[in-house]
């Protein structure tokens, strides 16, 4: 089905070609965590500046992934104080892969304040959203045929992709400590648009 | 079902945004007859070295998709003569995507040389094989509990996302006319190897 199917892509197509430091073989690959450490030597960055060392990935109940996880990072009787703001990114991943030569795979790092304090150090963190839900979201707004089927099986095929991608990762030695996966509501109970910093920094 | 999911993730997560050449908006955004253009003129090409302006997407029918093109572009009985090689990549595509700023997108461009005749001089192509195939092979080969129900669905699970594909392009636009894609079987009738870049140069 739809939704299992896209985490098992995204795990087998993405995550555990990018997380996990590979051990032989791939001579150039770097993982997730020996990419934090070049990112932290590069930019001189204390210990504490980026506690945790994993990919947040985000998945929205409501399939709305913003293309700058700025966008989502403020309270919602405050929408100008962002939280969050796009720092460098991880430096790339290459490999060939089906055809392509040396496919680049990226991730963001993004720097957090704590606005409720007032600190003048931000937190860093690797974060960004589950990306076939992004495009499962575009295929429901873009393609008229489908959609209404989608529109109707939208929350069981989220709920599917999330539940299988735990169950993938619970078995998977190399991935499973590497990456956080966050299920929120984009909106909570009074409809008021959820800070997504706040969630990350718990 | 998977099959068909993976064409609509395929198309509105990949061909819509690497195939056209946007009209407004995106304005570092290059389609795909823009960037072989710059190629050709970086590269000093003559019109007839570059025929065919389009994507060619491989779909094999027994989901193996190689790494490298060269690798399938032999005939069965002289294995170290390759019809084809990796030339350079087209320029990238970056477009923030789900989080992840500036998500680089790449085409890799390969010679054909037709060894039938005595040609020295190759015909330039963008190729690459259907990654959601690459990626459902290895789920096939690395997820031992899925692995039986996906290869006995493989066939149908594979003419699926075939002909969604075919569907999706039919109806669009902008992309239909700027792919082709090629449906092969990896070994004949004989169980020989099929010169992949035979069938690319009809
Ligand atoms: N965040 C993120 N960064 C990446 O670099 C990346 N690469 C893949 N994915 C996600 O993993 C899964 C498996 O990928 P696969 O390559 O089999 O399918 C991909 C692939 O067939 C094609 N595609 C996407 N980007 C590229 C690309 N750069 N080159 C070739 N093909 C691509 O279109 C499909 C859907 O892509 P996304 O909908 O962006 O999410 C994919 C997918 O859910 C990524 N996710």
């Amino acid at each position: 089905d739809y939704g299992s199917g896209m985490a098992y892509n995204y795990f087998y197509g993405y995550l555990r070609l990018v997380l996990p430091d590979p051990e032989v073989g791939t001579p150039g690959a770097k993982g997730i965590r020996k990419r934090i450490e070049t990112f932290m030597n590069h930019h001189r960055l204390l210990k504490t500046a980026f506690p945790v060392r994993k990919l947040f990935i985000l998945i929205p109940r409501n399939l709305y992934t913003p293309t700058d996880l700025m966008e989502v990072s403020t309270d919602w009787h405050n929408s100008t104080n962002y939280w969050m703001e796009a720092a460098m990114s991880l430096e790339t991943q290459e490999l060939d892969r089906a055809g392509v030569k040396q496919r680049v795979y990226k991730n963001s790092v993004y720097k957090i304040w704590n606005r409720d304090r007032s600190t003048l150090y931000p937190v860093y963190v690797v974060a960004e959203g589950a990306t076939p839900l992004k495009t499962f979201y575009d295929v429901i707004k873009m393609n008229p045929k489908m959609s209404r089927v989608f529109k109707n099986h939208q929350h069981e095929i989220v709920s599917a992709f999330y539940k299988t991608l735990q169950d993938i990762l619970r078995d998977s030695d190399d991935c499973r400590d590497l990456c956080e996966i966050i299920f929120y509501a984009d909106t909570d109970e009074n409809q008021r648009r959820v800070n997504v910093a706040r969630i990350i920094l718990e």
